[in-house]
């Protein structure tokens, strides 16, 4: 088992 | 059995009916996956009770606009598994917020049809993973915070 990615999301668009 | 599989059976509570079909399905998930991992932890019910559930916590990679996303999921398995769907939500950082839609309310639940008419063994958790990846594409379940804007700057005359 490993650490994992680290979270990410898309910028938010206006 | 591969040390992967004893090991994931021995987290697994003797509760979970199914535990060989859980257990395989799980090892496949994350040798697939290998930014989720089975966790144990306290599951709690509409009804304020709780129980501990196997989930699956981590990311999912997710393309959006060209760009890659690792968006934060939590699958958890009820001790009926498989012959009942995971209930899953996004886990958004602190970094990030809900972007409620037709498949996300405002805790982060992930509704989905390949959820609602889960049927074992053709709905299988690298289905719904793969479901997932899809939907989130059209439409991220999170977005990143704006970045807090400094004050209004105050005019000197």
């Amino acid at each position: 088992l490993n650490g994992g990615a680290v979270p990410s999301a898309p910028p938010t668009y206006t | 059995m591969t040390l992967t599989e004893t090991s994931i059976k021995k987290m697994l509570p003797t509760q979970y009916k199914y535990r060989d079909l859980t257990v395989r399905e799980i090892t496949y998930v994350i040798s697939q996956y290998k930014d989720l991992k089975p966790l144990m932890d306290a599951y709690v019910f509409n009804d304020g009770s709780s129980r501990d559930l196997m989930s699956l916590t981590g990311t999912v990679p997710v393309s959006y606009r060209g760009n890659t996303y690792n968006i934060p999921v939590c699958l958890w398995l009820l001790d009926t598994y498989p012959y009942n769907p995971p209930i899953c939500f996004v886990k958004p950082t602190s970094a990030m917020m809900i972007k409620t839609g037709k498949h996300i309310d405002a805790n982060g639940k992930i509704y989905l049809p390949y959820l609602h008419e889960w049927k074992h063994p053709q709905s299988d958790l690298i289905g719904l993973i793969q479901v997932m990846i899809v939907v989130f594409g059209e439409e991220p379940p999170v977005f990143s915070r704006p970045t807090t804007q400094p004050p209004f700057p105050a005019f000197q005359a």
